[in-house]
């Protein structure tokens, strides 16, 4: 754990919405290992921070690795991170590749 | 259908 990740970047997304306006496919034990945007939503929060697009895997959401976590797990802890009050944006640790170092 | 471990989810947000 705790391996830089080449090319990473990460992006802080403010809760601009009320929807956060992404869709997601992939996970552990899926041919694609790491979850990847594959819809961003015109005027959700994601749209509207203007830094996610459609491709980027996420490697972490808010320091949490999403390596290993199968779709439904991943899908969960997106759907928390946008749910809860404790702070008011989701940080995402994106990669344009389609790696699962 | 395909195996489990190759279907494809999709989730939106």
């Amino acid at each position: 754990p705790g391996l830089l990740e080449p090319m990473s970047t990460l992006v802080r997304v403010p809760k601009s919405a009320s929807t956060l306006g992404i869709a997601i496919e992939g996970g552990a034990n899926t041919r694609q290992p790491l979850p990847r945007i594959v819809t961003i939503q015109r005027g959700g929060s994601a749209h509207n921070c203007r830094q996610l697009k459609v491709g980027q895997v996420i490697l972490e959401v808010n320091g949490i690795s999403l390596r290993g976590r199968e779709h439904r797990e991943a899908a969960c802890l997106i759907a928390e991170a946008f749910k809860t009050k404790e702070k008011d944006y989701i940080d995402f640790l994106i990669t344009e590749f389609n790696v699962a170092l | 259908s395909p195996p489990k471990e190759y279907e494809d989810e999709v989730t939106f947000f």
